[in-house]
């Protein structure tokens, strides 16, 4: 916040990097059989 | 909420690439979180969350460690395109820098079984949309500031750091703008649709010259929660093909440019309806605004197979898309022979829904500007803005900034203005006035 009456909230950015995209993948074309293994090894 | 799912699941979260700190509670407990102009809801991950690896990554809410927790309970849940959480809604004081909005609903997460929040670096959400949108219709945290008389003005504005060498990310202002991040002034439009800030949009250009997709106007959704900018299959599929992006070859788009494509050429060529141009060849049935697949008959009539409807409609949006490519070119003056090669090239262009598409990151200083037209003002975006390098040195990628989303009329076509639009452009969010603005960033 600053005298100027604005509430300035600062933002921290992420580069894309390659686990997320990775994630991503994983997540649209192999989601469940990923979870599934999940919770076959009780994870 | 159900009636709204289909909204709803656009959002990708993981490719969430900007966030700040809050705190919940007395004394309040800090959570990083994306500031999400695309959703309403406030939700973080509760202590009560066991079952989900996610959980174990990030800081969790202990509403017994607070003394303004308020006992709610009412159960949610929020689907997204990367995921969903489920929980149940906490009410509890929200530090956000150094205001305190009070008594503030919110939804303490219990399980996030998405593998991509347990990847994210982030721990919650921090909805800034309207409250039309908002999953069991808690109010938001920004409705909330406006209520408790927190800042001056109903006014948000975003500012997104795309210097990829400096560490600070940006900064969100509330209660106004801050002079020292835009040049200008801003170009504002009305917000069409309340829920999402939803304005309409006109023609899309790539290196200058029109597409003439959205000439009539296409909806569009400023939304910081989206790292890219997505739109309809028919333009970033001409957009991949400017920028030489990796794409999906289409069979039936193929089938369709080979086949039909003449007729489609001899149609345009002798003005008939574009729009009514792929249910004369039967590619689609007309329903008086777009073209409608042939193929939903096929749902009831039992004697055809489900599978033979999925290429019908597939064959219609293919027919659809080559109709405004062609008539594009025709529009451009070339030949037909140029055209049908033009449509043709395109379907080796298509990209991925949602997915993403890569360029030859040596290519990217001459590829050209891709604009948007917004309030009569042209926005342009350079190749260095919406192409984004993942990696260094050799084995850096460039992945395209466009993805490919198509949300059927009445609510589509619409295009996501992610942070790939917010970081060259300074955002406003103007509540009071009911409109969105932009303006160079500084």
């Amino acid at each position: 916040a600053s005298n100027d009456g604005l509430l300035r909230i600062g933002l921290k950015k992420k580069k894309l990097d390659p686990n997320s995209r990775l994630a991503a993948r994983l997540e649209s074309k192999n989601g469940e059989p990923f979870r599934s293994s999940i919770r076959k090894y009780n994870l | 909420d159900s009636k709204d799912a289909d909204i709803v699941i656009l959002k990708n979260y993981l490719d969430a690439q900007y966030y700040g700190e809050i705190g919940i509670g007395t004394p309040p407990q800090k959570f990083t979180v994306i500031f999400d102009t695309g959703s309403s809801n406030l939700w973080v991950p509760s202590s009560k969350c066991y079952f989900s690896i996610a959980c174990y990554f990030h800081a969790k809410y202990k509403s017994s460690d607070s003394s303004t927790y308020k006992e709610n309970g009412k159960p949610a849940s929020i689907q997204y395109g990367s995921g969903a959480i489920s929980g149940f809604f906490s009410n509890d004081n929200v530090q956000v820098g150094n205001i305190v909005v009070k008594n503030q609903e919110f939804i303490e997460a219990t399980r996030e079984p998405s593998v991509s929040f347990v990847v994210a670096q982030f721990d919650g959400l921090l909805g800034l949309g309207f409250q039309e949108i908002s999953v069991g219709n808690a109010v938001p945290v920004w409705y909330k500031m406006i209520e408790q008389g927190l800042v001056s003005e109903p006014v948000f504005s975003f500012w997104l750091n795309r210097n990829s060498d400096e560490e600070e990310g940006g900064e969100i202002v509330f209660g106004g703008v801050d002079p020292n991040h835009f040049k200008g002034k801003h170009t504002y439009v009305p917000v069409t649709r309340k829920g999402y800030w939803q304005f309409d949009m006109g023609d899309v250009l790539i290196g200058g010259k029109p597409t003439g997709y959205c000439a009539g106007s296409c909806a569009a959704i400023a939304d910081s929660g989206t790292s890219l900018l997505a739109g309809p299959t028919t333009v970033i599929t001409m957009i991949n093909h400017a920028i030489g992006a990796t794409g999906v070859v289409s069979r039936e788009c193929r089938t369709v440019v080979q086949q039909y494509g003449q007729s489609i050429l001899d149609l345009l060529l002798a003005e008939v309806q574009p729009k009514k141009i792929c249910s004369q060849i039967r590619l689609c049935t007309f329903d008086g605004t777009r073209g409608v697949s042939a193929g939903i008959e096929s749902v009831v009539d039992e004697n055809k197979g489900k599978s033979n409807g999925v290429i019908r409609d597939a064959m219609c949006s293919a027919c659809e898309m080559a109709v405004v490519w062609m008539q594009n070119q025709l529009m451009q003056n070339q030949t037909q022979n140029n055209i049908l090669n033009y449509a043709n090239e395109l379907c080796d262009r298509m990209p991925n829904p949602m997915g993403e598409s890569t360029v030859d990151c040596g290519t990217v200083s001459t590829l050209p500007n891709v604009s948007f037209t917004i309030g009569g003002r042209v926005f342009d975006l350079s190749p260095e803005e919406y192409i984004l390098k993942v990696g260094e040195g050799p084995s850096a990628e460039c992945i395209s900034g466009f993805t490919a989303l198509d949300i059927p009329p009445p609510r589509g076509p619409i295009w996501i203005l992610g942070d790939v639009f917010m970081g060259p452009y300074h955002t406003v969010f103007d509540y009071g006035n009911l409109r969105v603005g932009f303006a160079d960033a500084a």
